[in-house]
């Protein structure tokens, strides 16, 4: 049937309804969406390469706050593809909506996914401060595409009027949320969490200490801005864009031994482990005795099984916990070898607060946040806290180590979101 | 197709600027209201009746959200406002109200590998 029959969004959408009043409505049920910049719509004014890369950048923009894919297409049928993008002047690719040149109306979405452009506007590519900038508009577009209607809230992407963008365009937290309403959240497992602490010296010669928070996920990771509650602008990126050295994906965990001697952090997949090098940013290729990395587990913590499930540091006991299946070893690092009264039972170290409210085994991660002053265990898309001293100040009959009933990552740590494989370099 | 005959395109015609026509009057101040939704279609496509109560109140809505004196009179700036670069999908009427301004998030914190996007 001819798309266009169809009257312009915001009109009824192929959903059910209940959505929020005036939040919009769902559009998509499917979590990989096609689309593609349809041949006979190229615009004249930037090179094709240039527009497909805006436009995988605006779609890339929405799968990294929402848990939907978007992929290019170039060669299936078209009546599949799901969102269809192109450029025209006045009467254009059979759009009973004819664009009126140059100034007010620059583009419009049609509710069964298709985008047009008014190429009789100057549209600039994101590096340009002139005229439109067409990353803006597609993502405002694929907005309406996904279902968000408009809306007049100061700083919203979803503005009706084109307001010139400064040096960088995001979604703001509003507009995730509002899109999220309709999508849900990013929800997922990870391979391992941990914070990256550096130290610095501030202006008066003090040492401060800051810390990064990173979620590794298969083959990428994202660095998460606890200030923002959010990740990194950008993420996820590939893990071999960001760690040099280390395995390019499936990390089982990652350690940072800090004492006031000692700085050293590790990293471990299979039954081996590495060391990273801080200042030079990349792994060591040997130790101090000249031994090559990586180094077998069961060399450098004798007595540690592997392959891990995760291990995390407690810098008050200088104890590394290693995880694996239902069991947990304390490892000294004083000492270099694991406490005589242990494997021991996760249940028995740290014991459930809610009866059978617990990880039980196979953890994907342990995480210290410093952010939180907490250990949490991650399994799937849940995460148990770890009772800390400053609980059992207020709540002292809580066990030592006990773990909190489960709760949603997502509802601590937001739009940790994947995107598509094909647009992880961007 | 353009127009073009060498081969490299070097002579292709320079496409005409169609610039879009100003709102400048009632009449294309009350097609524009009915086009993004803020009033019904004007009674009879084409003619244009008397500014009646219904316009003045779409007017007054219009300038409302844009931040404008809600008079519910065509002044000089709702004219301005009218003519901005904007998106053609129409403003649904429950956002009509949506002025609040939401929180800024603070700028990004230049994390431990800063890159720009």
């Amino acid at each position: 049937p001819k798309r266009f029959l169809q009257t312009l969004l915001p009109g009824p959408r192929r959903q059910p309804k209940g959505s929020p009043q005036g939040g919009g409505t769902r559009a998509f049920a499917k979590k990989t969406l096609t689309w593609r910049l349809v041949g006979e719509g190229y615009s004249s004014q930037l090179s094709v390469e240039d527009q497909r890369y805006i436009f995988r950048l605006a779609f890339r923009m929405w799968s990294e706050v929402i848990p939907l894919d978007f992929r290019e297409d170039l060669t299936a049928p078209g009546a599949t593809i799901d969102i269809q993008l192109g450029f025209g002047r006045g009467r254009h690719l059979g759009c009973p909506r004819v664009f009126d040149g140059s100034g007010q109306e620059f583009a419009h979405a049609w509710r069964l996914g298709d985008i047009h452009f008014d190429d009789d506007e100057h549209f600039t590519p994101p590096t340009s401060d002139r005229g439109i900038s067409l990353l803006k508009v597609a993502v405002h577009e694929i907005g309406h595409v996904l279902g968000l209607p408009h809306t007049y809230r100061t700083g919203s992407i979803m503005q009706p009027n084109y307001i010139p963008q400064g040096p960088a365009l995001e979604l703001d937290w509003s507009d995730r949320k509002a899109i999220q309403k309709l999508y849900g959240s990013c929800e997922g497992s990870f391979d391992t969490a941990f914070d990256w602490i550096r130290t610095e010296r501030n202006q008066h010669g003090d040492v401060t200490v800051r810390f990064s928070t990173y979620f590794f996920r298969n083959s990428w990771y994202w660095l998460y801005e606890n200030r923002n509650n959010r990740t990194r602008y950008g993420d996820p990126v590939h893990i071999l864009a960001g760690w040099h050295g280390v395995p390019a994906q499936s990390l089982d965990a990652f350690v940072h031994i800090w004492t006031w001697t000692r700085d050293e952090r590790y990293f471990f997949k299979g039954n081996q482990y590495w060391r990273y090098d801080s200042e030079k940013d990349q792994t060591h290729a040997e130790d101090e005795r000249g031994k090559s990395y990586p180094k077998l587990i069961s060399e450098g913590f004798p007595g540690i099984p592997s392959p891990l499930d995760t291990a995390y540091y407690d810098r008050r006991k200088q104890f590394i916990y290693f995880f694996k299946g239902s069991f947990v070893f304390a490892f000294d690092v004083n000492r270099n070898q694991v406490l005589g009264s242990y494997p021991k039972k996760m249940t028995e170290v740290f014991p459930a607060i809610e009866p059978q409210n617990h990880p039980f085994r196979s953890i994907d991660s342990a995480y210290y946040s410093f952010a939180h002053k907490s250990v949490f265990f991650f399994k799937g898309s849940l995460y148990w806290k770890v009772v800390t001293d400053a609980d059992r100040r207020q709540r002292p009959w809580l066990p030592s180590n006990g773990v909190f009933p489960k709760q949603p990552i997502s509802e601590k740590w937001f739009d940790v979101c994947d995107v598509h494989a094909s647009t992880l370099n961007m | 197709e353009t127009l073009f005959h060498s081969r490299d395109r070097s002579d292709l015609a320079p496409p005409l600027l169609r610039r879009a026509t100003p709102i400048a009057d009632l009449s294309a101040a009350q097609r524009f209201l009915s086009k993004y939704g803020w009033a019904e279609a004007p009674p009879g496509a084409g003619s244009v009746g008397p500014p009646g109560a219904a316009l003045a109140e779409a007017l007054r809505k219009f300038q409302k959200v844009n931040a404008l004196p809600a008079s519910g009179e065509l002044d000089a700036a709702t004219l301005a406002t009218m003519n901005r670069p904007r998106c053609g999908v129409p403003d649904p009427r429950s956002q009509l109200m949506a002025t609040s301004t939401a929180p800024r998030t603070p700028p990004s914190l230049p994390g431990r590998r800063p890159r720009a996007r």
